[in-house]
């Protein structure tokens, strides 16, 4: 799976999410990153958020529009991305990561995996990291 | 007037260390494809759909060309995009003949009343709107199809985000 938010110069935040799947689905089995408030939710007045990994739990916890209320109330989009890992995983057990973008351009990002690819570009700052958990 | 700015990420799973280097360069290919649109003051939905195209398009992401397979050893696409001023947004799920789902995303955010297509039906609409199909087997790569038999010939549970087995045998992942 892969994911991307940004914001504009007019202010604008957008999310989007695509994937393959897990190994081996059933044919019509559908995961978390196609799910609005799932894999992808993005709302110039809270947050934009992208999700992967284990789609079942992360659909079950709507957890893409969890973490982007979570900033609504006035969550760090960093505080939100490791609230909503934890949530996952000791709700559900599940395993994933999450990219949260600001309507200030302020970030997080979080992940229970043992990796997560990432990377992050602004004026004056272009950073790509594969974080190990 | 805001500061651009781009986040993006290559999933979160067991990588082993053989594939890292595959994906930060995806990764920095892909920024820089987002980047250029909001550098030039492009729009964040345009920065998302250039920067997740890059991905589709580079095997060593589980998007697009490249993808894990489903058990009958077919790519089978899923992919979201919304956009936070209008609330806008499109989805597509279980498409097989799409070679940037993110893109079919973005016509069904820009094109339709509606937010999420799936299947033969997404298909259409994206034919309808001028986008060509692509035959299911250009998207499938000779590494899945090894990672699908090596799979369900272990029978082995789905290793792919924790490194170790999460369920029992194959079929009990979904």
């Amino acid at each position: 799976t892969v994911g991307a938010t940004a914001l504009d110069a007019d202010g604008n935040l957008a999310s989007g999410t695509s994937t393959g799947g897990t190994l081996d689905k059933l044919p019509g089995r559908v995961g978390d990153s196609s799910l609005i408030g799932c894999g992808c939710y993005a709302d110039n007045e809270s947050a934009a958020t992208s999700l992967t990994g284990w789609g079942e739990p992360i659909m079950k916890l709507v957890l893409g529009k969890w973490a982007v209320d979570r900033v609504a109330a006035g969550a760090t989009p960093q505080q939100a991305a490791e609230a909503a890992i934890a949530h996952l995983h000791k709700r559900l057990g599940g395993h994933g990561g999450i990219i949260v973008m600001g309507p200030d351009g302020s970030l997080g990002l979080a992940h229970n995996t043992p990796r997560m690819a990432w990377g992050i570009a602004s004026e004056g700052r272009r950073e790509i990291g594969i974080t190990r958990n | 007037m805001r500061k651009p700015t781009l986040l993006i990420h290559g999933g979160a799973w067991a990588m082993p260390d053989a594939d890292i280097a595959a994906h930060e360069n995806g990764i920095s290919n892909a920024l820089d494809a987002g980047w250029a649109v909001l550098e030039r003051g492009g729009s964040a939905v345009d920065a998302v759909q250039a920067a997740i195209t890059v991905m589709e398009d580079d095997e060593a992401f589980d998007a697009g060309r490249g993808s894990y397979l489903t058990r009958d050893g077919r790519v089978q696409l899923d992919a979201l995009m919304m956009d936070g001023k209008s609330l806008n947004a499109g989805g597509v799920g279980c498409v097989e003949r799409i070679k940037n789902p993110i893109q079919l995303a973005r016509l069904v955010l820009d094109e339709s009343p509606h937010v999420y297509f799936v299947g033969t039906g997404a298909e259409r609409f994206a034919m309808q709107h001028g986008m060509r199909p692509c035959d299911n087997m250009d998207l499938v790569i000779p590494r899945e199809q090894k990672r699908l038999y090596d799979a369900q010939a272990a029978g082995l549970g789905d290793t792919t985000f924790t490194g170790a087995p999460m369920a029992g045998p194959l079929d009990s992942h979904d």
